[in-house]
């Protein structure tokens, strides 16, 4: 069975895409099999990887509504063993009609019961909401992963979150659990960012993740080339810093 | 009447809430008198003034829902001439809510038709999505203010804004018009923010605004002093850019 790991924050422009698209690609670059689910209707993790959805390629939207499979709307792309579901702005139109199905919570966590058991991971990128595609990723996964900007904005949202996280836990979902609050364009030249850096540490100590991922243009050069920062610049501190933090949680699966 | 602006772009983290914050306080302290609206159930317009909601205070939620008027929920807080109308996150409340009634698009329109002229300006704040928050903003607006980050995926994002506020306008709102695009986060160092720029003057010339927003440390962290950077640091980069912004908006007026 695979791991499923959510990548959710409502708060806007906090890194869930950066994250979600280099992440899967340390994670493939260092052997796993991945699978990555791009459930915002903005659709920056599809672009991220050169993939502008339309109407020929089956997207994470037929997925949903069950008119195809994960297997059948998977592409593989660089590097070797990742697999994207993408999606285009109709993902939008996915929200009226899960709100109309039964137990529309948990249509993603019981498609994901079928045909994925050849991956190590399943990575879900979420939009800047707590609606019911992000509701849909945390009640199918096993874990969230939260990115968290070292900005003043981040520390209000993160109760709100976490708050959101425990009604999923006990309505949808009992299993989930926080994988770790990632911090995200940490930049040594500014205070506040030490200052956010330390706030969370103070409250949240057990739950961050060791990694810290700094302010490097390369990350957001990157998706405009249509690669993951490891293959658009391998040596760059954005992507060496991806590539540790898939070293810690595969650390953790082996513990 | 007022003029009635939305700060409206479903990419999330691009400056909406610092443009929305600072472009208030700038028309105030130019001698106009502002309502500021905050529209998203993150509050971080709110904060960002230092009110935090509370059950004792009236917020926007109760407004939209018909339980208190814009007059008796609005907060004077400095420079003078500024009024809030604070969130909490129970906003989201108010989204299930709106669902129900029947012309659910033009709640805000027909509120802000009650006991607003005495305002020069009306400032909303919209949260990162295209959700019926951000639609009640834009039915109710005369034009909209799309801040846009120096950065690929902002370019991939306005496409899709602009559908909506051209359904918006043929159904709801025939006057809406776009007030201009808000290049924000602009850094100097790095030559993305150059090409976007270039990119976006190229294909929307006219409706760029001249006024461009530094990438500035001071506007991150004047939120956690409760106060908008004109009143946290007068003299730095971006209080001096958003005085810029509000004089560009006044002269447009004048004209
Ligand atoms: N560590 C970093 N260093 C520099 N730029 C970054 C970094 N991480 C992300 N970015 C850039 O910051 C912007 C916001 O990041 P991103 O789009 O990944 O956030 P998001 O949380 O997915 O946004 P949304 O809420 O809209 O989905 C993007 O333009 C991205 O390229
Ligand atoms: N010009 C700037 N220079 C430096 N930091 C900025 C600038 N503008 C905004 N910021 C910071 O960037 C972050 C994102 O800005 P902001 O929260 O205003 O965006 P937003 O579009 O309102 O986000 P959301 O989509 O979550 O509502 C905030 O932490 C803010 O303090
Ligand atoms: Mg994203
Ligand atoms: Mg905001």
């Amino acid at each position: 069975m695979p791991k499923v790991l959510a990548i959710a924050n409502q708060k806007g422009g906090v890194g869930k895409t950066t994250t979600a698209v280099n992440l899967s690609a340390s994670l493939a670059a260092s052997g796993k099999k991945v699978l990555l689910i791009d459930s915002d209707p903005q659709a920056n993790t599809s672009s991220s990887y050169g993939v502008r959805g339309s109407n020929e390629i089956p997207t994470f939207y037929d997925v949903l509504l069950g008119k195809v499979s994960v297997k059948d709307s998977a592409i593989s792309s660089p590097p070797h063993g990742l697999f994207l579901v993408p999606s285009t702005p109709d993902l939008v139109a996915a929200e009226v009609e899960l709100l109309k199905i039964e137990s529309r919570e948990s249509v993603l966590r019981k498609i994901l019961t079928r045909d994925c058991d050849s991956y190590n991971y399943i990575i879900i990128d979420c939009p800047p909401s707590l609606g019911i595609l992000t509701i849909n990723a945390l009640t199918a996964a096993d874990t969230v992963i939260i990115p968290l900007q070292c900005e003043y904005f981040a520390l209000e949202g993160l109760s709100q979150l976490l708050y959101t996280i425990r009604i999923i836990k006990a309505k949808f979902n009992p299993g989930l659990l926080i994988e770790g609050i990632l911090l995200t364009m940490f930049d040594r030249r500014n205070k506040l960012s030490f200052s956010v850096a330390k706030d969370v540490k103070k409250h949240f100590a057990k739950k961050v993740f060791r990694t810290i991922i700094p302010r490097n243009v390369r990350l957001s050069e990157s998706p405009s080339h249509g690669k993951p920062v490891l293959l658009y610049d391998q040596k760059c501190p954005g992507a060496l810093a991806y590539l540790k933090l898939a070293k810690e949680l595969i650390a953790r699966e082996e513990k």
